[in-house]
């Protein structure tokens, strides 16, 4: 969370920016800019201002649709859109490469190096974990474990990426299934506790009848 | 206004020390102040000992009848399962700290001694006492703290104790309930329960502004440690420990039981059935004290285990 | 509130937060171990 705190500035300055802002060329400068910032990874902020709309239909709708792209998407769709799409700078793949890690990161906790290194165009292994090391987690995106034997990232925390908004429904479901799962459990622990005060009850009556049968033969006995 | 009790009042102490309104009160005083910082030195030192017992110096003020521990340090003593004495060079190590401190502008002065009873529960054992009312005659204010480490990291919270002893032949007006304690087989003939001749005072702690800022910072990772930690793998050899100390008790009551099955047919003693009893009796509350630590453990980890590893995405 | 929901969901990726075979292994262990310490305290009380 440290990184959303981090971030929180940043996008506030652009989402104020983007507000103003009335040509659409500094529009779409401002959506290179924002998309080469090197600690930024939240673009919905953004791209819900209403003002972003005005680049639809014009000679920079294809900014717009980049801005889409680092919001929800990760190098393959680049790859496979690139010729609409703005040629980008060395910042912004190197951003690009980031935000696919999270994405990544999102599905699997093990991520295997064979894959990391097909999505982000990577040729060798020491290059994939410079990057790792370097652009992923000293910027604090991800935290986790190489292991070098098996050849595979393992993934301990990752930055939240911007939520697709089909993707909400799947959270919720997550969410109300560990409440579900919470209250359960509690449930189960009074039941547990009402259980242990009911045979605790029940033992110290079975002592006390022990008890008073002592006492009764030591009477009789005497 | 929270980082007040850190001024030190060198003229009131003085003062304090002439008056000595705690020769007429065997129980004056009544409450201890730990700052947050003492309190970890003294946790993290009594950790570090494992199953050896270690022993440290506390350095503070007094209060009316509080006592404020301001910080600790540890003493270079050899300690050993059972015990832990303050040997020549620790006295000599004593006055070299505590000359140091003046000339480094630390005006608190040595307030008591702490020492850890890894696994035995915080009180004071028969060689405690004699110490503590040695010191308590010669260098007042002084006070004792118990820690025990072992059992901290299992109740989740620190297991300390804070004690002062009555003067020799004192006898107090009630007579203070010995809780129950698994004691050792190896510390048995040192302990006997000596509740009579202490009390004990009630401990409160307290931290500076940095320190609840420095503590904030740690938030999180304290967090992600006490749910990721478990009695169960944290104190493995504690209760191995524990369990191979309850087989010696067993077989010690074993052999008094043959004893005096046969020694029955001389003189039929039924105190020394009573007697058997009670050490049978203890075993078995020992026994079953031992199980309920690793059933909750084994809850925590249930109860974890259901919390955070069976929802699925 | 875009922040929150990436929290949230930065948060619920790390569920379950231990799903290895190795883990299961262990948990079981302790389980077991645990288990077996009750039967033995049953016993000495008997």
């Amino acid at each position: 969370m440290d990184i959303e705190r981090k971030q929180a500035e940043i996008v506030d300055h652009f989402v104020k920016q983007a507000a103003v802002l009335d040509a659409e060329a500094s529009l779409a400068n401002l959506i290179a800019e924002a998309t080469s910032h090197p600690s930024l990874f939240a673009f919905s902020e953004i791209l819900s201002v209403p003002n972003l709309t005005k680049l639809e239909g014009t000679q920079f709708a294809s900014h717009l649709e980049l801005l889409r792209l680092f919001a929800y998407g990760a190098c393959s769709d680049y790859k496979s859109n690139s010729d609409r799409l703005p040629a980008l700078s060395a910042d912004q793949v190197r951003k690009l490469k980031q935000l696919t890690v999270l994405m990544l990161a999102e599905g699997n906790k093990v991520l295997p190096y064979d894959q990391l290194m097909q999505e982000l165009d990577v040729s060798n292994v020491r290059e994939l974990e410079d990057f790792l090391i370097n652009d992923c987690m000293y910027a604090g995106i991800v935290r986790g474990k190489l292991d070098q034997l098996r050849r595979c990232f393992e993934v301990q925390f990752a930055a939240g990426r911007d939520l697709r908004p089909e993707q909400l429904n799947n959270m919720i479901q997550t969410l109300e299934n560990w409440l579900g799962t919470s209250d359960n459990l509690l449930h189960t622990i009074q039941d547990k506790i009402k259980w242990a005060d009911a045979m605790s009850e029940e033992n110290k009556k079975h002592r006390k009848e022990i008890e008073e049968k002592v006492e009764d033969a030591k009477q009789s006995f005497k | 206004s929270s980082d007040g009790i850190y001024y030190y009042d060198e003229a009131a102490q003085t003062k304090f020390q002439h008056e000595k309104p705690w020769a007429h009160d065997p129980n004056y005083f009544r409450r201890v102040r730990i700052s947050a910082l003492a309190l970890l030195k003294m946790v993290v030192h009594a950790r570090s000992g494992g199953t050896i017992e270690v022993m440290g110096l506390m350095q503070g003020k007094t209060d009316g009848d509080t006592i404020v521990v301001m910080d600790a340090f540890a003493l270079p003593v050899e300690g050993t399962e059972t015990r832990v004495n303050a040997q020549a060079d620790a006295y000599e190590y004593m006055v070299d700290y505590s000359q140091a401190n003046k000339q480094a502008g630390r005006l608190e002065n040595v307030v008591g001694w702490y020492h850890s009873h890894p696994g035995y529960g915080c009180w004071l054992s028969g060689i405690d006492v004699s110490t503590q009312m040695l010191n308590q005659k010669y260098q007042e204010p002084f006070l004792a703290v118990v820690i025990d480490p072992t059992r901290t990291v299992s109740a989740g919270k620190v297991e300390i104790g804070a004690f002062r002893t009555y003067p020799e032949g004192y006898k107090p007006p009630d007579e203070p309930v010995s809780e129950y304690q698994t004691i050792p087989l190896n510390k048995i003939e040192d302990f006997g329960v000596h509740c009579k001749q202490y009390y004990s005072l009630d401990i409160t702690y307290f931290k500076s502004s940095l320190d609840s800022h420095l503590l904030d910072l740690l938030w999180n990772k304290y967090w992600v440690n006490t749910l990721s930690s478990s009695p169960l793998l944290g104190n493995r050899d504690y209760v191995a420990g524990q369990i191979s100390d309850l087989a010696e008790k067993l077989e010690q009551a074993e052999n008094q039981m043959a004893h005096t099955r046969f020694g029955s047919f001389l003189a039929p003693s039924s105190r020394k059935k009573e007697q058997e009893e009670s050490q049978l009796a203890k075993i078995t509350r020992d026994s079953a004290k031992i199980t309920v630590e690793q059933v909750h453990g084994l809850m925590s980890q249930v109860i974890k285990d259901f919390l955070f590893n069976s929802v699925r995405q | 509130d875009h922040s929150l929901l990436r929290q949230v969901s930065s948060l619920l990726r790390r569920l379950p937060a231990m799903e290895s075979e190795k883990f299961q292994d262990d948990f079981l262990m302790e389980y077991n171990d645990t288990l077996l310490m009750t039967y033995l305290a049953m016993f000495t009380n008997c």
